[in-house]
């Protein structure tokens, strides 16, 4: 039986919504450790990895595995029912057709409850671990967003060119091209203002704008984003939680 | 000129 309370039903809603617009049927692996999701968009570009570990729930209990297939914009509908400071709980049970989601207003003693029928997903695990990259840049999630909203009016495509000393994004399109240089420092008075760049090997690789823009939605999530870059393999961009992550894997272009 | 590459090409399923 899975039974998982969130403080604040706005941490649920907010992680949900930061990856419901690039994927729809996902299936949630409930087990002692807390909750973990993956699943790949239709265009097989971008996956998605989920993990809310158990410290992100004020009471989280899960004796079995459990898979629960869902179907995010439903829930994404169910979420919408609850206020933001409600204490939320997912209930189901070991072999569950449904998950209940819990909304009680501590103040005023309502509580409402929402059943969302579950789906069986046959979908595709890809296995994601064990991969090296040449570097890894860490900096503000917002300061990233802009970015990319920024250079995508200019192209579908953001290159991204670390060196030691610098992070440059291009965008070469047909109205004209703009770059934006982010260079590492330390902020000591606000440590998610710092851009921080880990360098093995430079980085040469080019993306596609759509993709970023989905993944920029999780920049609610976190004050800073994790970039993780190697030459010619997927890129990940990691926001962390509280307790667990969420993760983008996003496959390169590549020159024909 | 560029082509989008898929996961799958550096990804096995598990």
């Amino acid at each position: 039986m899975l039974e998982g309370k969130f403080e604040e039903a706005s941490l649920f809603k907010r992680i949900i919504d930061s990856f419901k617009d690039c994927v729809q049927l996902v299936n949630f692996n409930c087990n002692e450790h807390g909750i973990a999701a993956q699943a790949v968009d239709d265009s097989r570009v971008l996956l998605v990895s989920l993990s809310i570990g158990t410290e992100s729930f004020q009471e989280f209990r899960c004796d079995r595995g459990v898979t629960l297939g869902v179907d995010l914009s439903s829930l994404s509908k169910i979420l919408r029912c609850g206020n933001n400071n409600d204490n939320l709980t997912l209930i189901a049970d070991d072999t569950p057709d449904s998950v209940l989601l819990l909304f009680e207003d501590t103040k005023k003693d309502r509580i409402s409850e929402y059943s969302l029928k579950l789906m069986d997903i046959d979908a595709d695990f890809l296995d994601i671990e064990g991969m090296e990259y040449d570097t890894v840049i860490t900096m503000p999630s917002a300061e990233f967003a802009k970015v990319v909203r920024d250079l995508n009016q200019l192209s579908d495509s953001l290159n991204i060119l670390v060196t030691k000393d610098t992070v440059k994004f291009v965008a070469e399109g047909d109205i004209g091209s703009g770059s934006v240089i982010v260079k590492p420092h330390t902020d000591m008075d606000k440590p998610q203002e710092s851009v921080k760049v880990e360098l093995d090997k430079p980085v040469d690789l080019t993306f596609g704008s759509k993709y970023l823009l989905d993944i920029i939605k999780g920049a609610g999530l976190s004050d800073q984003i994790t970039i993780k870059l190697s030459a010619e393999t997927p890129a990940l961009f990691e926001f962390s939680l509280q307790s667990g992550y969420l993760q983008f894997f996003l496959a390169p272009k590549f020159n024909e | 000129n560029k082509d989008q590459s898929k996961l799958l090409q550096y990804y096995v399923k598990v």
